[in-house]
């Protein structure tokens, strides 16, 4: 599960 | 995650397995800029600072690891390893890039999406990685001659970032409220820095000659 702006990209 | 951004990653992977592959095997960093190498190790290192804090999935930790390690690791052969150093030319690879540092982090502080310690560290970690080549691609520039695994290395990774492109594009097609203005100009601007390169390279692979950059 991703938060807020977290990025999830390398 | 969708094929744009897993053949991106992968083929950033071959890059950094290009340049190990060529230190390790032929003990070699001739035509390698450490200045770049280094540049790329801070990107990493203030890209990731979430890697032990945020958990996203197993693929983006253990992709986080090996970007790390390989980079500091290459980092270190250039500099410390008895043999690999001895082929550095650090008379060539003059390259100011601590100059590339401070703008990069004077942006970062300014043009941001959250002012926050992990945010600002990650856009500077985008900016710098955009310019990071400068070093790598004036070396190539100086030593005229550029050896087939230094000419696929600077492909692999400015076509990483090419690939990355399309990704964005089709995240903002497919995922609603998918807006990075910040990430989608860095990329581009890292990109157009490739492009004389690949083009020099495309001539290179289509007229079957040795690659050579005009000085």
């Amino acid at each position: 599960t991703q938060k807020g702006s977290c990025h999830d990209e390398l | 995650m969708n094929i744009f951004r897993l053949a991106g990653d992968m083929t950033h992977l071959a890059s950094v397995l290009v340049l190990l592959l060529k230190i390790h095997t032929i003990k070699s960093c001739a035509g390698i800029s450490l200045k770049t190498q280094e540049l790329y190790a801070l990107v990493f290192a203030t890209r990731y600072l979430d890697l032990f804090t945020d958990y996203i999935s197993l693929y983006n930790t253990l992709m986080k690891l090996i970007f790390l390690v390989s980079s500091f690791s290459i980092v270190w052969y250039i500099r410390h390893h008895k043999i690999v150093r001895r082929s550095y030319d650090k008379d060539q690879d003059t390259f100011r890039h601590y100059f590339l540092v401070l703008p990069c982090f004077l942006l970062a502080l300014v043009i941001n999406e959250k002012f926050t310690v992990k945010e600002i560290m990650w856009t500077f970690s985008l900016y710098l990685e955009a310019v990071a080549i400068l070093p790598q691609l004036v070396l190539l520039q100086r030593t005229r001659n550029i050896d087939n695994l230094t000419g696929q290395y600077v492909f692999l990774l400015g076509a990483y970032r090419s690939l990355y492109i399309l990704n964005w594009i089709y995240r903002y097609f497919t995922e609603p409220h998918y807006v990075h203005w910040i990430t989608w100009i860095s990329g581009l601007v890292q990109t157009l820095l490739y492009a004389d390169f690949f083009y020099y390279y495309f001539q290179s692979w289509k007229n079957n000659v040795k690659l050579e950059l005009p000085a």
